[in-house]
């Protein structure tokens, strides 16, 4: 039973290789691996559960008004607008009805992405022309939210990068409107990241959290080479949950996230 | 950062007039730490401090009565070293010259090609812009746009298959007297087996003469892989960095450059079209060294 045998010091080696690798970050990578040595929790066992520790207990999800308002937001190309058609699918699965918004009027050919992807989701769209006010957008699809008797809204943002004051601006105005629409909107923030991040991803989290108050996180293309690790650092850092994971590019590819899972997958 | 930790290595060694072994692999410790928060992928931090190492040992540093400023430098050098020097111009010599686009989903190729048309035609050449992503809603429309935007033709190439409808553009683009041809394809992962041989097809078909790989700046330490992968498949000719405006340090870029000796051409800087320049490598060793 190899999960009980201890590790040797060249196994610990490729461990800590395997987690830095995997973009923990090299500080937490070797804090992890000196922590189990050193509390002679020394074999993979005792080192999952170790990295299983990191993970916050999962908080409820904040999703018992009507409707329940789901803000998506993160930097440019993470998965948002698929991730939606992803959410969007699976809550329509679930007998309800579902309104987006199409709240970033900028990027070329964006509504109509988003569109197809509503269409496919057997859901509803609000959009206006391109060039529109995404907070004028955000408002509207509240409205029509509620006076139509949605169970679910979501509003689809433009990607950002976090160091763009004026669109940071923009994003907490998009917030603050959700909240004059509705006083408890948005009941959940969910910032896309990508698996593949590095580093950035923590200053991108932190950023996001301040102006746009991120209640969840959605990591995407985990069906590619890179494991994600960064959500280690991320969780450790900011105690957002993760909420589902992007593992392709079709409306199934969509999985509530599975710590236990994901740990296994960051081990050689 | 890489600059505060240097000072730190450079304090350590300073007022010792020869630099010891022991003090020499402290410091490369400290850079090591360094270089992987900065993304720098893992076996490329490897090589690189060999070669610091090396010349860390060496003659140079032996004499010099500031070794730790010096061992600072060797790594600025080595870095800047594998960046690579002025990156050299595309070559468009054929009529009509393709230039592929190629990278994992949302890169930012689709705008990076818009980008490069916007480039071509303020020099003066004849560009068309082809989109072979059949995937992605609305990718086609997306590229259309950008082709408006900047004035150059959009050919939709016909075809069921990627490489039918690159072959078809070409054609096209032979007829209507094009000199660049610019080719975007769709987003891809390198373990999916199908759409990297899919990629290799069109490119056995249209021959491009350059075909880069477009790189989002904020990626890890899978850099390394996507780099090395893509260049097996399709021998690439050039990379492009993308979303360096989100203040990256942007190892990824010494990783492509490392395993791959693949150059990097050009980085975009923001999501508007004019936001696109010639990669400088020395400002590049600068922000991975913080
Ligand atoms: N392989 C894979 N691709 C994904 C996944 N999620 C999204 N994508 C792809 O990533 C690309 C970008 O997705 P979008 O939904 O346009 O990303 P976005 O965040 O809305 O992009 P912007 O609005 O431009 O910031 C598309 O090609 C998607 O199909 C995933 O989980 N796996
Ligand atoms: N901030 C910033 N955003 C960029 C840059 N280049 C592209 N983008 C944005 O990144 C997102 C993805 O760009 P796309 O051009 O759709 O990416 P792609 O590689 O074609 O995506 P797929 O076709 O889905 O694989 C869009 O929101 C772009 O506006 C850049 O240099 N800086
Ligand atoms: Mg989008
Ligand atoms: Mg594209």
């Amino acid at each position: 039973n190899r999960a009980g045998e201890k590790l040797t010091d060249s196994e610990w080696q490729d461990i800590e290789d395997a987690l830095i690798m995997a973009d923990c970050g090299p500080e937490l990578s070797i804090n992890i691996v000196n922590k189990c040595k050193k509390e002679r929790q020394d074999n993979l066992h005792q080192l999952k559960e170790h990295m299983l520790n990191v993970f916050p207990e999962v908080k409820s999800l904040n999703d018992d008004k009507k409707p329940f308002v789901l803000l998506v937001v993160g930097v440019n190309g993470t998965g948002k607008t698929t991730t939606i058609g992803k959410l969007a699918t699976m809550y329509r699965q679930q007998g309800k009805k579902v309104l987006v918004g199409a709240a970033d009027t900028f990027r070329a050919a964006a509504v109509e992405q988003l569109s197809v992807w509503v269409t496919r989701a057997g859901a509803d769209i609000v959009k206006q022309a391109e060039g529109s006010d995404p907070a004028a957008v955000s408002f509207d699809t509240i409205q029509r939210g509620i006076s139509r008797d949605y169970d679910v809204v979501i509003i689809d943002t433009a990607g950002r990068v976090q160091t763009d004051t004026s669109l940071m601006n923009e994003l907490a105005k998009v917030h603050r409107v959700i909240q004059k629409a509705m006083p408890s909107a948005p009941h959940e923030v969910w910032h896309v990241v990508d698996a593949g991040t590095g580093q950035n991803a923590i200053n991108q989290v932190e950023k996001f959290k301040e102006i746009a108050h991120t209640t969840g996180l959605i990591v995407t293309k985990l069906d590619g080479t890179a494991k994600g690790g960064i959500v280690l650092q991320l969780t450790h850092r900011f105690a957002i949950p993760i909420r589902y994971i992007g593992v392709g590019e079709t409306l199934e590819d969509l999985l509530p996230f599975d710590a236990s899972n994901f740990v296994d997958e960051l081990l050689p | 950062t890489l600059t505060q930790k240097f000072s730190a290595i450079s304090d350590r060694l300073r007022g010792s007039a020869r630099i010891t072994e022991a003090d020499l692999d402290a410091t490369l410790r400290d850079m090591r730490m360094a270089l992987l928060e900065a993304d720098v992928a893992l076996p490329v931090v490897r090589k690189l401090l060999d070669e610091v190492r090396e010349r860390g040992l060496g003659e140079e540093v032996a004499k010099s009565l500031k070794p730790g400023q010096l061992i600072v430098k060797i790594l600025h050098d080595v870095l800047s070293d594998t960046l690579g020097g002025e990156p050299k111009p595309l070559d468009l010599q054929k009529i009509p010259s393709v230039i592929l686009l190629c990278g994992l989903q949302g890169a930012g190729k689709t705008t990076t090609a818009g980008k490069l048309a916007r480039f071509l035609t303020q020099q003066g050449k004849k560009v068309a812009l082809t989109s072979v992503d059949s995937t992605r809603p609305a990718a086609r429309e997306q590229l259309e746009i950008l082709a408006r935007q900047v004035n150059v033709p959009y050919f939709a190439g016909r075809g069921k298959r990627a490489d039918q409808m690159a072959t078809d553009a070409l054609n096209q683009a032979k007829k209507d007297g094009i000199h660049v041809l610019i080719l975007d394809t769709a987003g891809r992962q390198t373990v999916d087996d199908d759409l990297m041989a899919e990629i290799n097809k069109v490119q056995r078909k249209v021959q491009a003469s350059e075909r880069l790989l477009v790189l989002d700046s904020m990626m890890g330490q899978a850099a390394l892989e996507i780099a090395e992968s893509f260049h097996e498949n399709v021998r690439l000719s050039g990379c492009i960095l993308t979303k360096t405006d989100a203040d990256v340090r942007g190892g990824a870029a010494i990783s492509v450059a490392q395993s791959t000796g693949v150059p990097l051409r050009f980085v975009g800087t923001g999501e508007k079209l004019e936001a696109f320049e010639f990669f400088d490598p020395q400002r590049m060793a600068g922000r991975v060294l913080g």
